[in-house]
């Protein structure tokens, strides 16, 4: 394992302990996309389904199902907390799921490296986490007064997919074979995703002003 | 086994 792939996981971690902070600090979860969460909790079932087969290392297991934990837990925040699913902006997150799971099921179904139950599924989680983001992209647009914790938590979502790019680099220069092209593709889709919220993202940290989303 | 298979990121 590679310091860019370490990073990437790390800041993946972390922008989980960013949003169950912001939950549980301010008792709210306004401007948080459901749709996006439960994607995520799609995606991580869908990818992880060899979770007790397939064993790699003790830091992928583990990651796996802190991972897996977190995004359940995140979802029973949201739904299930008689406090905080008040906060939810049922609303304002109104993106479908159907735009964004069914075309990454059919494209799963078309393109993947084996034509096997797991390795489709997987794939179908690829594609799905690329576009996963979206929900809460357009709740953020829609939430005036962005508070800080969002903000940090879309930023290191971002961040996490860019360090896997230099991950995958620095894997194709250093192991023999080592080409993804699903993978690779996805994830810089994914990270491009971002590119309009990162411009806004730094433009606000270094004006030291509130972060906002031009509509 | 190809790397392409062993899915050993997250």
């Amino acid at each position: 394992m590679n310091i860019f792939r370490l990073a990437g996981d790390m800041v993946h971690l972390l922008s989980f302990v960013v949003l169950v902070l912001k939950i549980n600090a301010t008792k709210s979860c306004r401007g948080i996309s459901l749709k996006t969460q439960e994607l995520y909790t799609l995606v991580f079932v869908c990818r992880y389904l060899d979770l007790f087969s397939n064993f790699i290392s003790m830091y992928n297991t583990t990651m796996k199902i802190v991972f897996l934990g977190t995004s359940f837990a995140i979802l029973y925040l949201m739904r299930g907390h008689k406090v905080i699913k008040v906060t939810y902006d049922r609303e304002q997150d109104t993106f479908r799921y159907l735009f964004l799971v069914l075309p990454c099921a059919l494209l799963a179904l078309l393109i993947h490296n084996a034509w096997t139950p797991f390795e489709v599924v997987w794939t179908f989680s690829i594609y799905l986490e690329a576009v996963a983001i979206l929900p809460q992209l357009v709740l953020l647009q829609r939430t005036q007064n962005i508070d800080n914790l969002t903000g940090n938590y879309v930023f290191l979502l971002g961040l996490y997919r860019g360090l896997y790019i230099l991950n995958w680099i620095y894997r194709y220069f250093t192991e023999p074979h080592y080409i993804q092209w699903i993978v690779w593709i996805s994830g810089i889709v994914q990270t491009i995703l971002y590119l309009d919220f990162f411009y806004y993202y730094i433009k606000s940290w270094k004006n030291n002003v509130k972060l906002a989303l031009p509509s | 086994a190809t790397s392409q298979h062993e899915h050993d990121e997250l």
